[in-house]
């Protein structure tokens, strides 16, 4: 799975997730990321979310919207994304990442899984990222 | 602190070997954004721009680099949203598309639904004057590698994608 976020420079806000779903899936077998809430969300008043993970268990906690309930709720971005992966670890025993942006450009990307691949860029300058705890710049 | 765009890869197992590729790949996608939102391009344009990077790159479990079905076959799920309109688009279960992100937000542009599947987004993408691309074109030897690999009885495909727990 793959996704972005993205906060333009008219305060404009989207996501965007594509995905080829899990191994060995049964044919038809359709995962969190077409399903809104779940394998995405964007809303201009709140803040964007892209998921990735185990669909089947992302779909349980519709991830996506539940970090920005977190959000609404006054949790930054960072926050907002623990809470909601740490609820899908504890409820449901399953692992995941996200990207997470809010209407000021505020950002986050947080995972629970070993691994993630991540990038950011903002103020001409790139972030970047793998494995837990890292965390890469560059000048754009 | 805008314009920005913040970037995934996906949370899966990543193997040493792809680590590189893997980083790589998301940081030329973010780059490709970013110059687009620089440029006055709207969030929604940014977001398409860098996820069809990302399809494009068959290191990625999306579009070309997919996973395989049990079959062997690629079946692929695409999400966009508008946080302007709450406007959003998606494609789920379809085939022989190069970038299902671009499909899903011709669903969000030019349908009154919000999702459409299968044969019927196939015929949609027809409609829409999208190339069909032959499924061999999106098959990588490493997704094909995979995809053996856990036909094996007692196989954990799960496991296998997503790695032990973090």
């Amino acid at each position: 799975t793959v996704g972005a976020v993205a906060v333009d420079t008219e305060g404009n806000i989207a996501c965007a997730t594509s995905t080829g779903g899990i191994l060995n899936k049964m044919e038809g077998r359709v995962g969190d990321t077409p399903c809104i809430g779940s394998g995405g969300y964007a809303d201009n008043n709140i803040g964007a979310v892209s998921t990735t993970g185990h669909g089947e268990a992302i779909m349980k906690v519709t991830l996506a919207r539940l970090i920005l309930f977190h959000m609404e709720q006054g949790h930054s971005v960072e926050a907002a994304s623990d809470l909601g992966l740490a609820h899908m670890k504890s409820r449901v025993g399953s692992l995941g990442g996200v990207v997470t942006v809010d209407p000021q450009g505020h950002w986050a990307a947080r995972f629970n899984s070993l691994q993630m691949a991540w990038a950011a860029a903002q103020k001409d300058t790139l972030h970047y990222g793998l494995y837990t705890g890292e965390h890469f710049t560059q000048d754009l | 602190m805008l314009p920005v765009v913040v970037v995934h890869g996906g949370a899966g197992h990543v193997p040493r070997t792809r680590a590189e590729l893997s980083t790589a790949g998301v940081c030329s996608a973010t780059r490709a954004g970013y110059n687009i939102l620089k440029g006055g391009g709207s969030s929604m344009d940014a977001v398409v721009e860098t996820v069809t990077q990302l399809e494009n790159n068959p290191v990625f479990n999306a579009g070309c680099g997919s996973v395989l079905n049990v079959k062997g076959e690629i079946e692929m799920d695409a999400l966009v949203m508008d946080g302007k309109t709450l406007g959003s688009g998606a494609v789920s279960a379809v085939r022989n598309i190069a970038n299902p992100t671009q499909l899903a937000r011709l669903v969000m542009d030019q349908t009154s639904h919000s999702c459409l599947t299968a044969e019927g987004a196939s015929q949609f993408a027809r409609a829409m004057g999208i190339p069909e691309v032959p499924l061999e074109s999106l098959i990588t030897d490493y997704s094909r590698m995979r995809w053996k690999e856990n036909l094996a009885p007692g196989a954990n495909p799960v496991e296998c994608q997503m790695g032990k727990m973090g």
